[in-house]
């Protein structure tokens, strides 16, 4: 079954199945112990290194599997966690399991191009004004009318002493708005990067003064990116195109990273996101194969209805207009071929003398003859006439 | 009654040179 036609071949909207998209990713942490070597983390020796790359991989045999930060003496003192997804995703949740107590305050935040620009998920934190300057979340969600970055209670410690983030794309969005609908909740889910900021470890006193006391060290593992590729509806998976990157699988007439453009030539109606309800796939021109190109007019888009927008470039065949669905002067339509037949349009081929000019009737081949001229080209006398000697009258009626 | 086809050996050019079809 192709999730994104239906049984009947019509195309339909469709959606990558929710992975981690971080299971495997690079992770960039600012700080790692184990450079300089210590009793308890030596970066050069893999069983008692604690690498970023613990935190998205599979897990396995490696005797550590948590990373730890370097042992650090200030709080608050932000240790960032970064993930490159890749590609764009839809966000729908993201967690981190904490090896150790968690800390008391976390930023989530995330990137939409790359990492060149960063904007808040949402915060964690037990002093929410103090490390963020924001209020506590409202337990019934955001004040406003679209999602926002609120401040949630810490993460949990757990009876195991370790404890959890978890955060979902929900919390921060208010009741009620749909995917499909909602280009607002599109871009809140949207993410190429995720970044979680460690700010202020547990076991440190809430003091403004914020000395720390003790060295202490951030350590977690399992950091999970659960996400669909972002494909806007027209792909059902992401595969690696030949330099490694993550790319959709596009249908529906679209291309790209995201699938987020018509194919060239595809372009009889504007881009779309595809919904449940509707597949918006992107339309070929209607060249009647005289075309390789064509380009859309939003113009003519409207004045159709809505309906058709593509204007062909460059009809071949003899053909010209819009579609390449008529003949191009000089040449008319041979009824005995098909109109995507190359062989649609015939030449008028008017007789030089006989004919008054060289363009004929596009639909019947008829050449406008002189008086007394007759033929579909113009090329013989009519009955009651012969031919004369003067080539401005070529036929004069028979005395 | 079909007609001939004009038979472009018979025509005068003279006075139409400028006219005069390439062959």
């Amino acid at each position: 079954a192709d999730p994104c036609h239906d049984e009947g071949g019509a195309p339909r909207g469709c959606v990558p199945g929710l992975v981690n998209a971080a299971l495997g990713r690079e992770v960039l942490a600012s700080s790692t112990c184990g450079r300089p070597a210590t009793r308890a983390c030596d970066a050069s020796d893999p069983r008692r290194a604690h690498p970023a790359a613990l935190l998205t991989s599979a897990g396995g045999t490696a005797s550590p599997v948590c990373w730890r930060s370097d042992s650090l003496t200030q709080a608050p003192l932000n240790v960032t966690l970064t993930v490159p997804l890749g590609k764009a995703f839809e966000l729908v949740f993201v967690s981190l399991r904490f090896c150790s107590t968690p800390p008391t305050s976390v930023a989530l935040l995330k990137s939409q191009d790359h990492g060149r620009s960063w904007v808040p998920l949402g915060f964690f934190s037990s002093r929410c004004g103090l490390d963020y300057g924001r209020l506590p979340a409202p337990t019934n969600g955001p004040a406003g009318p679209g999602p926002e970055a609120l401040c949630f209670p810490e993460p949990q410690a757990q009876p195991d002493g370790g404890g959890l983030l978890a955060f979902s794309v929900q919390d921060g969005s208010p009741p009620g708005l749909d995917l499909d609908s909602s280009p607002v909740l599109q871009d809140w889910v949207t993410a190429t990067d995720i970044r979680v900021v460690l700010t202020r470890p547990a076991m440190l006193g809430y003091t403004r003064d914020s000395a720390a006391m003790a060295p202490y060290a951030y350590s977690a593992t399992e950091l999970q990116v659960g996400g669909r590729c972002k494909c806007n509806g027209h792909a059902s998976q992401c595969l690696q195109d030949t330099q490694g990157h993550l790319i959709c699988d596009c249908r529906h007439g679209t291309e790209g990273a995201d699938c987020s453009r018509c194919k060239p030539f595809y372009c009889d109606r504007p881009w779309q996101r595809a919904t449940a309800w509707e597949a918006h796939a992107c339309l070929a021109c209607d060249c009647n194969g005289h075309a390789r190109r064509c380009r859309f007019n939003m113009e003519l888009y409207r004045l159709s209805g809505r309906h058709s927008g593509g204007v062909c470039l460059n009809c071949r065949h003899n053909t010209a207009g819009r579609h390449c669905h008529y003949c191009r002067e000089g040449f008319y339509r041979d009824p005995g071929h098909a109109l995507s037949d190359r062989r649609a349009c015939r030449a008028c081929d008017c007789h030089p003398v006989g004919a008054a000019g060289k363009t004929c009737n596009q639909t019947t081949g008829q050449c406008p003859c002189k008086d007394g001229v007759t033929g579909l080209t113009c090329n013989r006398c009519a009955p009651g006439f012969q031919q004369s000697r003067s080539p401005v009258a070529p036929c004069v009626k028979t005395p | 009654e079909v007609m001939p086809t004009l038979d472009m050996a018979l025509f005068d050019w003279t006075d139409y040179e400028d006219l005069k079809p390439e062959v």
